[in-house]
């Protein structure tokens, strides 16, 4: 399973908080506006948060931050 | 399996729910307006509670909670 | 599997049900008004009980308890 | 694999036959009106008897028991 | 994988025949009006035969024993 | 896998053949009219004949031997 | 994997070619006008030929062997 | 995984290729007019090669070796 | 997985290219017109070339190479 | 799972960040307009950022990265 | 998974990248006009690049790289 998250401007974060008893956060990236990341969920990330205006296309559906 | 929580006002609150013989919150993440946590289902968090205005993206349909 | 269970008023239960030869409350969750509980089927509960007026959302269908 | 039972009036009752070389109740559970009760097959549970008028929602469809 | 039987009248029989070299009767269920049985196939059961007015719920599709 | 047969009239026979090296007869099933039996492919049955007037329902499709 | 063959006339040959470096005749099943044959690939047989005329329902489509 | 073969005309050739490093003749299969070989890729055949007028059912599609 | 080749002349060349560190021709079959061939991907070949006009046939639609 | 990225103009990054605790840059690839990447999540890369105008083709959409 | 290149052109270049820490050029194949090469992602490739007019059809659509 992967999310992709386009930054509509730039200074967008995509968190990713630890796997396990604490969550914590494990990375912190910033996208520049018009750039994309695509994510797993992976053995270290079972979560993801998301701040600023952004579009993100998952598997339920597209999402738009700011609508 | 993951769910898209996008809180439509600030302060809504994801609460993971352990996993095991009990039940008790592992975690509260709190989310500002237009933030968006994306959060998988593992082996520490079995339930989840999500409150406040949100909306709230999963395999059976996209749930607004005020609605 | 998971199901997504949406309190219509406060005081909506979900009550997980025992896995196991004896069947029996091994928890049971409180749901305010607009609260939204998304709950797998684990080692632990192999069966949910939901009482009250709520939505709830299953692979098989979207359920309203009250019609 | 889990089935969806919903009460239409109080009375309604679930029934849980055994796995194995024996087909035994193994648990019965009684739904008030509007109650749902969601059910997994399992290790202990290989056969469900439904009584009294319900709405039943399986992989095949829905079901109601009185029409 | 399991079925889904419904008795249009009471009396109805569903049989559950032996998995093995042999196929006998390993037991048989019978259902009033309006009952409704959810049955897997098992490792004692590799089939199943229904007698009687039912309507019969399975991945290829709903029949009615009377028609 | 499993499929589906209802007896159009009573005589209907469903013969499990053998699987394994050779194909013989290991169980031969007889249906009264309106009877219906849900049968799988086991360990033992790789192949089944259907003899007389039925409705067969596999996952290429509804059979009538009739037709 | 099974296929459905259904003889339109007496005399319809179903025959199973073993599975291996050879490929022989491993068994020759006659059928009636109107009898139903279901069969799996199996450990034994990993390509069936039908001769006569007959309908075959496979997973890639519905073929009349006369057409 | 398997393959359906119709022969068009009399003198249809089915041939299985040998899987691993070498690539040769392992088997070839001659059809008459209307017969049907359903053939699986197996531990033995990981390539066919169809000669002559045949129709030739698989998952991409049907293919009529006139056309 | 496997596709389907169509030879639409005599002369067409299926390759396979070798699994491994190392990528070189492990097998080149000729097809004559009509000649259609069905290839795996196996263990010994990861890719396949095809030189000359042909209907390939893959999961992900028909491709003509004269086109 | 793989995502095809598509430069639109030459100067386009395909970037892969490390799978682990620690989350860097582990490879930077440089395309030319018109070339085109496919390029897997494995073992070393559990995330990818795409930098400059570009079409990305993955399982939730296609998205251009200048809209 | 596998992809298909069609080349539009002669001199259309596949190349593949290598799986693991590091990322090389593994493999460049050259496809004359018309040529298509159908290509796994292996334990060797995890990455490909394409360069040069050419037609690549996978899982997220039909890409041409010259538009
Ligand atoms: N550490 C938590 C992170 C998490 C995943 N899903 C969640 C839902 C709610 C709150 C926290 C979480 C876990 O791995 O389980
Ligand atoms: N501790 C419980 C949490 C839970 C999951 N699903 C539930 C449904 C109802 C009540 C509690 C739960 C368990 O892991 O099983
Ligand atoms: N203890 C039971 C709970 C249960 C699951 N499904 C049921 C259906 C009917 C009655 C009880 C149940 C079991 O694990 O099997
Ligand atoms: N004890 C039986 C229960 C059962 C399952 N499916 C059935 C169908 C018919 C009769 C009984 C059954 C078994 O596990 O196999
Ligand atoms: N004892 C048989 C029962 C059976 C299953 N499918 C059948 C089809 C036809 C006749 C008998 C059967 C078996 O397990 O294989
Ligand atoms: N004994 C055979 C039965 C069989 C299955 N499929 C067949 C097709 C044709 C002829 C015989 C068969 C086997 O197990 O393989
Ligand atoms: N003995 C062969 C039978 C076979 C299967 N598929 C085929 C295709 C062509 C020719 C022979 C075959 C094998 O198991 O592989
Ligand atoms: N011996 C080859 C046969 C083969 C399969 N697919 C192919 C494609 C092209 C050429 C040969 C083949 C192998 O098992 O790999
Ligand atoms: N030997 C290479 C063959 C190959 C597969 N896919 C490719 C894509 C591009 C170039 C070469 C290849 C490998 O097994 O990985
Ligand atoms: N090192 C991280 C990379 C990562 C994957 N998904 C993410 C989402 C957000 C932030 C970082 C990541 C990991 O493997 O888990
Ligand atoms: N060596 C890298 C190649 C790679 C795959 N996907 C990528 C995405 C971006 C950059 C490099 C890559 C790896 O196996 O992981």
């Amino acid at each position: 399973d992967y999310v992709v998250i386009k930054a509509k401007v730039s200074g967008v974060q995509v968190i990713g908080l630890t796997r396990g008893q604490e969550t914590k956060f494990n990375h912190l990236e910033k996208l520049d506006r018009g750039e994309v990341m695509l994510a797993q969920f992976t053995e270290y990330t079972s979560a993801i948060k998301v701040r600023g205006p952004a579009m993100i296309y998952t598997k339920h559906g597209v999402i738009d931050t700011e609508e």
